[in-house]
């Protein structure tokens, strides 16, 4: 992997004493190569391996004995600091329900992934009510009924409101009457650049005033993430990320892309289809993956 | 897009960029960028314009070579049409939530559409919903679909479907499979026995096997395509999401080595957002 080419290019140049711009260029092109198969987006990689090189420059990579893992431990540690600290659950509000909100592009995760955020909590003994707000997609109400049917959690009827804003609102008031806990508003997938629906996530969030407003995200996403991330950050503001399908053998270093747009902590990470497949989000499992 | 004159390392790193930016992967944007270099060195190519109109060549010839070679008998262009290859058998996979069901919805209305009696086979009895989801889009495009309860065998069902498509003599019958990681052996496994069990009912089928691909998925797309053309066999390639900001460049590399035409894509959520592949619109678009 990454370690072992890094070995075979500082090896060659140790007993030239300490790293310089030229020794340091070929090692940096590697670092740049496994980042970009990684999917981490190319504007990235260029902010990063800037860093990589202020540090590496610095440092005694080359009194090592193993110079590659030295300079993998720099790069390691360099994404592990951007990825940010470890999270250990989302917060729950002092003044119940806490209402959090999944967001994100078509297909990512995220009714599968509001399933996974109740049983969570249920299984922490709170009264958690999930809420069908994507009245759009074909049995994507019926999707999230059963979800909680499995898990024997309750799901807000909307009866006959075909209006998400208006799910929402009804639903958040509804679970502030009833004592609820946490509430989950699972809503449709939507382009970033569809300028309609993003306002209507704006219009769910100033109704529901959710405490937590998570971009569910596809862990194989490509050089999009940027875009994905930034615009729905930019535009409805973001608590948080949830990466899904990190069960997969994609690298996943569209996180990477996600938390150096938006500075958003990864909150939880999604591990497969069943509902118990539902991680905290380790920065260090995470770079070494992206690192290959 | 350069806003220079001639061909220098500069423009060529800002090209590479743009090839990286929009997911067509290191190693066909180096190929490209070396064949591109060696061009100018036998000065082939020495200003911007030659160089654009140069790259979009190369990449349009790689997209359109599998047209000529290893293509499944097309479908029934009238209804009732082939004897042989009726029913003619699609069956749609990928990974999860590439848009699998929602593409089969939108060929069933446009071959619906052509005049053809077209089936459906609700084959994902896994995840919640999945069988409800699939009858809505068949009551849209007026097709009927072949299901049985959630939990079910998958391989009971699709035999139930291919059964059902030879005794009522439709001409296309359509099967929906549950979204998996390519990753996962005994998925694949699962995989694998519809496919036998396809065979078995119907001798020459499935004709078209085909592989969902979401645009925003990154260099992933190749494993992807490796481990479901070692499993089943890929005929072809549908990429979904185009109406986002993702380029979908990967499917560069994937037809270059894997030699499989991309048929169509999708470019909306509605019925009618599925559109025939065409190599020039999409390189153009890559560029834009
Ligand atoms: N392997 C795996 N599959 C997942 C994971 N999370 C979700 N899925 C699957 O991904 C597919 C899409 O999940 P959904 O929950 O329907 O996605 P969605 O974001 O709600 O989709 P839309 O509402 O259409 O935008 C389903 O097949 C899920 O089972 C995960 O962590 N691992
Ligand atoms: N914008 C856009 N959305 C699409 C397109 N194709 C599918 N979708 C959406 O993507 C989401 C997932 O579609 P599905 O058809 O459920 O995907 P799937 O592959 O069958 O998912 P699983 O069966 O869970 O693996 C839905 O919200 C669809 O409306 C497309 O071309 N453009
Ligand atoms: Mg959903
Ligand atoms: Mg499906």
């Amino acid at each position: 992997g990454l370690t072992s080419k890094l070995d075979a290019i500082l090896k060659k140049i140790k007993g030239r004493g300490v790293l310089n711009e030229e020794t340091i260029s070929e090692s940096l092109r590697e670092v740049r190569l496994a980042l970009l198969e990684a999917d981490v987006n190319f504007k990235v990689v260029k902010d990063f391996i800037g860093n990589v090189k202020e540090r590496a420059l610095g440092s005694d990579v080359m009194e090592s004995l193993t110079p590659g893992q030295q300079f993998v431990k720099i790069v390691h540690s360099e994404l592990c600091r951007i990825m940010g600290e470890k999270q250990t659950s989302l917060h729950l509000s002092p003044n119940p329900p806490t209402i959090i909100m999944l967001v994100g592009l078509q297909g990512s995760g995220k009714t599968t992934t509001a399933g996974k955020v109740a049983n969570y909590f249920n299984k922490n003994n709170k009264k958690v009510l999930l809420v069908p707000a994507d009245t759009r997609r074909p049995a994507a109400v019926e999707q999230l009924t059963l979800l909680g049917k499995q898990l024997n959690i309750n799901t807000y009827n909307a009866g006959e409101e075909k209006d998400p804003v208006r799910i929402c609102k009804a639903a958040s008031d509804a679970a502030w009457k009833e004592g609820y806990d946490v509430a989950v508003l699972d809503t449709a997938g939507r382009l970033h650049i569809d300028s309609d629906l993003m306002n209507e996530l704006k219009e769910i969030r100033a109704k529901a005033a959710p405490h937590e407003v998570l971009l569910v995200a596809d862990a194989m996403t490509g050089q999009d993430a940027v875009n994905i991330a930034e615009q729905f950050n930019n535009e409805i503001g973001l608590t948080g990320v949830i990466l899904t399908k990190l069960d997969g053998d994609a690298r996943g270093g569209a996180v990477l892309s996600i938390k150096a747009v938006t500075g958003k902590p990864i909150k939880f990470v999604g591990t497969g289809e069943k509902l118990d497949a539902f991680e905290v989000f380790y920065p260090d499992r995470m770079a070494s993956r992206i690192l290959g | 897009i350069l806003g220079k004159k001639e061909i220098d390392k500069e423009t060529l790193e800002r090209l590479e960029e743009i090839m990286i930016g929009a997911d067509i992967g290191v190693k066909a944007t180096d190929n490209l960028i070396k064949r591109i270099e060696e061009k100018v060195q036998r000065k082939e190519l020495s200003d911007i314009s030659g160089l654009t109109g140069y790259l979009k060549d190369e990449i349009r010839a790689i997209l359109k070579s599998p047209q000529s070679s290893n293509n499944p008998p097309a479908p029934p262009s009238t209804k009732g049409e082939i004897e042989g290859s009726r029913p003619y058998v699609i069956v749609v996979i990928g990974v999860n939530g590439v848009g699998k069901t929602t593409t089969i919805g939108k060929l069933a209305h446009r071959y619906k559409g052509e005049g053809k009696d077209v089936l459906l086979c609700a084959g994902d009895t896994f995840r919640a919903a999945a069988i409800e989801q699939l009858q809505v889009w068949g009551s849209r495009a007026g097709v009927d679909v072949i299901g049985q309860k959630a939990g079910a065998d998958p391989s009971a069902v699709v035999f139930d479907a291919c059964t059902a498509a030879k005794q009522r003599g439709v001409d296309m019958l359509i099967i929906d499979t549950a979204g998996r990681l390519h990753t996962k052996v005994n998925l694949m496994e699962e995989l694998k026995k519809v496919k036998r069990v396809i065979g078995k009912v119907l001798p020459d089928a499935p004709h078209e096997t085909l592989l969902i691909l979401d645009a925003t998925t990154g260099q992933n797309a190749i494993s992807q395509m490796r481990l479901f053309n070692e499993g089943i066999g890929v005929t072809g390639l549908i990429i979904t999401k185009l109406d986002g900001t993702a380029k979908g460049g990967i499917v560069i590399g994937i037809v270059d080595e894997f030699k499989r035409p991309i048929k169509m894509i999708g470019v909306g959520e509605d019925v009618s957002d599925l559109i025939d592949f065409n190599a020039d619109d999409f390189v153009d678009s890559l560029f834009a």
